[in-house]
């Protein structure tokens, strides 16, 4: 399904050079569970942001179902991205002047869908995360974890082939954390790739195996423990 | 030092009341750390706005050092906010188009510190959260973890006397974490009163005592267990 060689990715900023990824090598087939943890800029937001086809590499070659995405131009990245990829942000990205059942029906707008399949697709993923009776409020007016189920749902709305999920329990206490957590199970179960970054290590067992990132590298997970 | 009774605070949205705090009473000693937890949307960080005074209470009397500050007017709250409180939010809230720098450094021009002064204190601050190299980025040039030690930094610039924190932690790698979680407790020793947020138990055992938090109330341990 996916399979980065030779990844990097670099940021020019005017004064540094900034490698969040450098030589990466990674294969996911279709339906596995992946964690990927690693310490606090070590590049695992890069990495998914890459995978999702919201930024390019600066070199190296994805192939997404054997396709190369790799040059892709953004509205060809838009298009594969909005039917193959759900995704949690770190930062939630919720828009402030949408409600909550906006929010959630965004991805769905763009997918196409009728406007009576939207409505009940997003009530049942507001459901799913405890959130249905907020669906009139905006962000502001909600709390950081209901913010990050909100966000949580939106990513779930259209079903996705993809998930990439960026520390998705960060701001929840464990009962709505390991509520998150079953549904990402669920998901896996119906058969969908889940690519999770976590730095709980409960969370990270439940996947099928998780890669190691340290200063922009996928290392061994003998080489992670010693650094 | 802090005493509220009978405090409840309401968010009045077109629909619907929602009661964030109700009927709360808690005494904080000088000096003392405190933890708070408590499920997604139970009122904690409604709770920390008001003791740093951020926020109003809809009802009920705050005394802050014997001095009632429950009706103060908003420049009044921000006088004495700007002395006396250091602030970790749970979003960050950084600036996006300030500077590293500029960002630890604001709260400092505020209390109307000298240039000279404010500069050694913004690079020590920055130096104790490992962010030092990065002071002339933007936020938007870090990574998840990486604003959130700017957002730590930021706080701790003034040497507040108190000190509040939103899960100061909740976006970090254990390492990470730990370095957070050991600048808190040099503050503490130093005299400062802290009150943190936090899901983690293992965090929470390092404070004096916890608060458990549930729909708007402060519960008892035993309480908290059962629901
Ligand atoms: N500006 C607002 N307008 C309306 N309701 C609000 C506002 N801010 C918070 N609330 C509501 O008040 C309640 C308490 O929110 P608060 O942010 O204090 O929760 P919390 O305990 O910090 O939760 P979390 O662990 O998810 O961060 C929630 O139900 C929330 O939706
Ligand atoms: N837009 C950008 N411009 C410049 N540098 C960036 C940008 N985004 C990320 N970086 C840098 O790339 C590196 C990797 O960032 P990334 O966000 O992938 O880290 P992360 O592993 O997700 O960290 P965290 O656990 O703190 O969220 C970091 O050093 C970061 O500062
Ligand atoms: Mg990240
Ligand atoms: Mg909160």
């Amino acid at each position: 399904l996916i399979e980065l060689v030779g990844l990097s990715k670099v940021f020019y900023t005017d004064e540094v050079e900034t490698h969040a990824l450098a030589d990466v090598g990674l294969r996911i087939n279709k339906g596995e569970y992946i964690a990927v943890e690693g310490p606090s800029g070590s590049g695992k937001s890069t990495l998914l942001s890459i995978l999702g086809l919201l930024d390019t590499p600066t070199a190296g070659q994805y192939t997404l179902n054997s396709h190369s995405v790799d040059k892709l131009s953004a509205p060809e990245r838009a298009r594969i991205r909005n039917r193959e990829v759900g995704f949690i942000f770190q930062s939630f990205n919720l828009i402030g002047d949408l409600t909550v059942f906006e929010n959630v029906e965004l991805p769905l707008t763009y997918r196409g869908m009728s406007s009576s399949d939207r409505k009940t697709r997003v009530q049942a993923a507001l459901e799913r995360v405890d959130m249905a009776p907020r669906m009139k409020h905006y962000p502001s007016q909600l709390s950081g974890g209901q913010q990050q189920r909100v966000a949580v749902a939106r990513a779930l709305g259209g079903d996705p082939a993809i998930l990439l999920a960026d520390e998705p329990t960060g701001n929840l206490d464990s009962r709505n954390g390991e509520a998150v957590m079953d549904i990402l199970h669920e998901l896996h179960r119906g058969g969908a790739t889940i690519c999770m970054v976590t730095h709980d290590p409960r969370y990270a067992s439940c996947a099928d195996r998780t890669v190691h990132v340290f200063d922009g590298r996928i290392v061994g997970p003998e080489e992670a423990k010693r650094l």
